[in-house]
């Protein structure tokens, strides 16, 4: 399909320059509300002191998102989609010639909350992440099964939640989801809590290391 | 934009197919796991008596909802859309050339779970409903309003885990979302333990009622 292949050159345009830039990018999707920008704000404490951080926040509407990330001290942009249900190359591009890209180390970009049309539009990320919320319940990987099948990590976050949802079993999302993505690495989390972020601070940087 | 007008104008020859053969149909929307199917069982249960129900359930992908409502002994077609994040008036047509109408009160659409697209496309309802979950938090109608502003009911599902979501504000979110779409109603649910099913089930038959 046309636009999509020249959002795909676009894109590996966008990875080459932030390369050449030095500057590792994750692309972290979800469905509203499953904690992006809590990862995003753990992320970026569990890591500034040794990073360079910058956001890009996408959204239909709102500078929410934006004006949270700021507080912690790093650059944000706000892209509005004004109804667009998922951010793409030509959109990151203009965020990122916003952006001091010498300056910056990582940068991670919030997508529009959907879990269905993220996927399939590259944003040029070296990573693509995704959370599934405890409270959104197990079978979402049958469901919604590209964005699961091309994604390099999932983050199983709300963990917190389990005690009281007995009917999310962890188990078989990763049954679900391994049939699908067989080398995707799954982290189970707690924006809430704090548990599981060290563990995925430290995959996260091993990544960014390597990928630089 | 002149596939919005076309999808439009086979909306309102749906709606008046529907009225004609005495047919009450509502489209509910939400995002991922919000509580769409839950919501859709429960109502079966409270209404089976008096309505004589169809469901209409869209996904990208999988059997799961349609196979979980045809349980209730309703009718029940699935729409697998493939990709496409969002049910319009030309699928919901075929999915009615595929029902009995003449058997029919209540046709419920369940819509793909994303909050932002399916709002844009008329699927030929007499009711547009949609869901917003307690943990999902309550800045929803700041990022994703128009669905917030064109839907004429509102359900506030999950209200159980309130005693844990201590950082989720009720009344701004019905301030909120007042402050987008006056009239709508507003109604806060539990579809695990039935609290609230029964003004829902109530507001629901009346305006089914007038409807028709
Ligand atoms: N209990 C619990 N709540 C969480 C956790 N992570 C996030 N939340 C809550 O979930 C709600 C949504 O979190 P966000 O971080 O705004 O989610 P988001 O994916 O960025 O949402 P959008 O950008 O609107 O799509 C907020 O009320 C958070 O406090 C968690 O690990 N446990
Ligand atoms: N605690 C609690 N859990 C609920 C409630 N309603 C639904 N759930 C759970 O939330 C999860 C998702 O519910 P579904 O009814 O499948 O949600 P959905 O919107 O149909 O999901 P999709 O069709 O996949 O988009 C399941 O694990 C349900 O058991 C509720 O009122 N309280
Ligand atoms: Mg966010
Ligand atoms: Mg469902
Ligand atoms: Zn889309
Ligand atoms: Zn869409």
């Amino acid at each position: 399909e046309e636009i999509l292949g020249d959002n795909r050159e676009l894109a590996d345009g966008l990875r080459k320059r932030l390369k050449g830039s030095g500057v590792f990018m994750m692309n972290l999707m979800s469905s509203p509300g499953s904690g992006k920008t809590s990862l995003v704000l753990r992320t970026i404490r569990a890591l500034k002191n040794e990073l360079k951080i910058g956001v890009i926040e996408g959204d239909i509407d709102s500078v929410v998102d934006a004006e949270t990330v700021a507080k912690e001290g790093v650059p944000a942009v706000q892209l509005r989609t004004g109804g667009f249900c998922h951010l793409d190359a030509t959109m990151i591009g203009k965020a990122l010639d916003a952006m001091d890209l010498a300056a910056l180390d990582f940068i991670i970009i919030e997508n529009v909350g959907n879990l269905v049309c993220p996927a399939e539009f590259d944003t040029g990320a070296h990573l693509n992440a995704m959370i599934l919320s405890v409270p959104e319940g197990d079978d979402k990987p049958l469901k919604y099964p590209l964005m699961f099948s091309l994604c390099n990590v999932l983050l199983i976050n709300k963990i917190d939640y389990l005690k009281y949802a007995s009917d999310f079993n962890t188990d078989l999302v990763k049954e679900r989801v391994r049939a699908l993505n067989p080398g995707i690495t799954i982290i189970e989390v707690s924006c809430k809590t704090g548990e599981g972020i060290d563990r995925w601070a430290d995959w996260l940087k091993n990544r960014i290391r390597e990928g630089r």
